[in-house]
């Protein structure tokens, strides 16, 4: 019946009782609460409309609506373990059973799927992604510096390459996460963004590769993926003190070697 | 034969758009892994060599490629072993070690000999799925361990018996009688 909470000296993380999804972060060292919610969903791909006969594919990402569809309302959370040194919440069940298993496609619909985090944050359009882990660019929803835009594709015109990191603030707070691989991603409504976690694609968009997106070629073979996303939760000001070092870390993580024999005596630098 | 150019070279191709978004052919992705794979491959020998020319013990030591899904069978199956850590960074780093293991209680040491706290967690359905036959641990060894900026640490972990956490329940038992 209570809501389910993960801490350290750090960060407070609840997750709400009825749907077991994260309802809200806490900075305790810096007193900033932030309640966010975190789903995953799917954009159907399109195959080719009225407007276009251009499919969803390698080259293009083409959805075949502005909204994409919800996975799952709850997260069915089963596991909550946690001491000093580390901190697990399950969530059961959430994808592998509607989505990504894939198998026999007999549904017929490419599936594009997401992680998306809502937020109270005023953003204004705006959001970051950054230029192969260096400089930090701004984007502007339905915005190009250059030219009057006329958008026709409201969500794919807005989604940007996240090598590293991607991230919505306001004047007070700033919200991050950093992945473990090269994604797309967007803001495509204020307070809220989202990461490309997977495609599956039946059909080739004819720009080149002669293929559909489709891991690892048989469309009877599931695929289940496996990633990390690492979220922060910080004033603007102190947030690239965190992410920087923070990403260093996870892009040149440590080396582990392991041997059954006598310990390495070696420790200095 | 032990050389980083095989890496570097795989390193470099993967660079290419195709790699890093995906918008190659099934066949191309394919030998893209196949590269990187022969590249760590030779690698995983320089770094042998490293380790026993720094510290001057010649032993074999493991690699193991699975732990992005939770599979080891040196972990899985060795009741004692060495963690070597190797920091590429210019500066110390703490870091979360996570170990595929079948047991349920370990002691962890780190390079002074002190013990360092750790947790066992269940591997959970999703893992288990993904790894398939690579591994068959049905717990993962959680601990934080540091290393030095350009350098490595070792830490130390056994597998305690039934026998050993029974003397240890005593032990703390005629602690707290005392």
């Amino acid at each position: 019946g209570d809501s389910l909470q993960l801490q350290n000296e750090y960060y407070k993380v609840t997750f709400d009782s009825d749907t077991g999804l994260v309802s809200q972060i806490e900075n305790l060292h810096k007193g900033i609460n932030l309640p966010i919610t975190q789903n995953f969903y799917w954009y159907n791909a399109s195959i080719g409309d009225a407007k276009s006969s251009q499919a969803s594919g390698a080259y293009i990402f083409r959805p075949d609506s502005f909204n994409p569809l919800l996975i799952s309302k709850t997260a069915k959370t089963y596991v909550v373990k946690h001491n000093a040194v580390y901190g697990e919440v399950i969530l059961g069940a959430l994808i592998n059973k509607d989505v990504s298993s894939g198998k026999g496609q007999r549904d017929r619909w490419g599936k594009e799927i997401i992680s998306r985090f809502k937020t109270p944050l005023q953003t204004n359009a705006t959001f970051y992604t950054d230029a192969n882990g260096r400089e930090i660019l701004q984007r502007r929803r339905d915005y190009r510096a250059t030219w009057k835009l006329e958008q026709t594709e409201p969500v794919a015109g807005n989604y940007y390459p996240v090598n590293s990191r991607i991230y919505i603030k306001d004047g007070k707070q700033q919200l991050t996460v950093l992945t473990d691989r090269s994604q797309g991603g967007s803001s495509i409504m204020d307070g809220s963004f989202e990461l490309m976690l997977h495609r599956r694609l039946l059909y080739d968009d004819h720009r080149g590769v002669d293929e559909p997106l489709s891991e690892p070629g048989d469309y009877n073979v599931g695929l289940v993926v496996r990633g990390k996303h690492i979220l922060f939760l910080d004033t603007v000001d102190a947030s690239a003190d965190l992410h920087r070092p923070q990403a260093q870390q996870e892009f040149m993580s440590p080396q582990i070697v392991l041997s059954t024999g006598q310990q390495y005596p070696y420790w200095m630098g | 034969k032990a050389d980083s150019f095989t890496l570097k070279e795989a390193m470099a191709v993967a660079q290419h758009h195709d790699a890093v978004s995906g918008t190659e052919k099934q066949h191309v992705a394919d030998d893209y892994a196949k590269r990187l794979a022969a590249g760590w491959s030779r690698c995983q020998v320089l770094v042998s060599n490293a380790l026993a020319s720094l510290s001057g013990i010649k032993q074999n030591v493991h690699f193991c490629n699975y732990l992005n899904v939770s599979a080891c069978r040196l972990t899985e199956a060795a009741s004692n072993f060495t963690v070597v850590l190797y920091n590429p960074l210019p500066r110390r780093v703490t870091w979360n070690v996570r170990l595929p293991m079948n047991g349920t209680s370990y002691t962890v040491t780190d390079p002074k000999g002190k013990t360092v706290p750790n947790k066992v967690m269940q591997v959970s359905a999703f893992t288990k799925q993904v790894r398939q036959d690579k591994g068959s641990a049905v717990n993962e060894l959680v601990f934080q361990a540091a290393a030095p900026a350009l350098g490595f640490s070792t830490y130390s972990v056994s597998r305690l018996t039934e026998d050993s956490l029974w003397r240890r329940l005593a032990q703390r038992a005629q602690k707290t009688q005392l």
